[in-house]
């Protein structure tokens, strides 16, 4: 779908190409150490282990990777790296998020709340 | 309604302040929310407690009594406002500091900083969601935040985004139009306050695509809850 997203991306702007940083994956998997090495001083991080290490390094070129997706999918925002990088998308969600389901919202969106708030004017 | 709005401008919104690894984003964007109303109501920008939400706030939904606020594991927003109706308010901040853990409840009544008068749900419609934010002060939203891990700045507008609520934040204001350096295109977009601390997004906040050709954008304006509080004479 990002490929296609991609074409949809150069027929919509045809003078403008769609430049997503981090080149291809020969240059991801080159780069990404380096990366790698700057994201944790920045951030601060620290892993028990040589063991724990490479499998947030492994995390990390799997999240550089979705960033240049998003990129793609969100050309209107920047994305890349952050403070999160080193945690897979579960654990991010799980230690991150925390807004509870709610049935009670998609009856919102079939118009039914308890508190429903007035219409308020919106013209002047 | 005026084409740009921001009550970071007008003084209503406090610090960005950071939930640790602990899922308590509801209690952020809920004491956002009632700190932005009881500056309306008094004139006074009180930083308020997430802690007395994480620690004492076992709410449940009237409709699903089996799904309540429960700290570190989650809650919403709505159901938060309905606890401090029946506690009575909210602590500040100073007086039951944050600590990114589940703990046992030391509210104090006789410490109640901020109190709830009412709130209320707003319609799936970006007008009424403006003037609400206008009326009321910041808005207690839901997000699907699946491009905020990665988020770094401008206006974020995903060709394909799900509308499922994942996150609780807290709308502060409205752009006209914020370039979008890579399409070089204007966008209009909400302003976002987030709760991941001033090193996340642009200093801690995040800003997302509104208008009719991309209305509710990643379920942005699917929940929106407005707060009001009792004002100083009553207190």
């Amino acid at each position: 779908s990002a490929a296609a997203v991609a074409a949809a991306v150069d027929a919509e702007d045809p003078l403008i190409r769609q430049v997503v940083p981090g080149g291809d994956d020969n240059d991801l998997e080159l780069n990404a150490e380096s990366h790698f090495l700057s994201f944790v001083q920045r951030f601060g991080k620290s892993y028990k282990d040589a063991d724990e290490h490479a499998y947030r390094l492994s995390v990390f070129k799997d999240n550089l990777r979705r960033a240049r997706r998003h990129q793609l999918l969100d050309p209107s925002a920047e994305h890349g790296v952050t403070k999160f990088s080193d945690l897979t998308p579960a654990e991010f969600r799980r230690t991150y998020l925390g807004l509870r389901k709610s049935r009670r919202a998609l009856l919102r969106e079939l118009g039914e709340s308890a508190h429903e708030a007035p219409v308020l004017p919106t013209d002047g | 309604l005026p084409d740009d709005f921001d009550w970071r401008d007008h003084g209503a919104v406090g610090p960005v302040k950071n939930q640790g690894s602990c899922g308590s984003c509801w209690s952020f964007s809920a004491s956002g929310a009632l700190e932005g109303a009881h500056y309306l109501a008094t004139g006074k920008l009180e930083v308020l407690s997430e802690q007395q939400f994480v620690d004492c706030d076992h709410e449940c939904d009237s409709s699903e009594p089996d799904s309540c606020d429960s700290g570190c594991n989650g809650g919403l927003m709505t159901t938060a406002f309905s606890y401090l109706q029946k506690a009575g308010g909210l602590e500040s901040e100073k007086d039951y500091p944050y600590t990114g853990s589940d703990g046992k409840c030391k509210f104090d009544k006789s410490k109640i900083v901020a109190s709830v008068q009412n709130f209320s749900v707003v319609s799936v419609d970006e007008a009424q969601i403006s003037a609400n934010l206008i009326k009321h002060g910041p808005l207690a939203i839901g997000i699907n935040a699946a491009y905020m891990q990665t988020y770094i700045g401008g206006v974020s507008c995903p060709y394909i985004c799900g509308r499922h609520l994942d996150h609780g934040v807290l709308l502060v204001g409205y752009g006209a139009s914020g370039f979008a350096p890579i399409r070089l295109k204007d966008k209009p977009y909400w302003i976002i306050k987030n709760s991941w601390g001033e090193n996340w997004g642009e200093n801690g906040y995040y800003k997302i695509c509104r208008g009719s050709n991309v209305r509710n954008k990643c379920g942005v304006d699917s929940m929106v809850s407005t707060v009001s509080a009792v004002h100083a004479s009553k207190e």
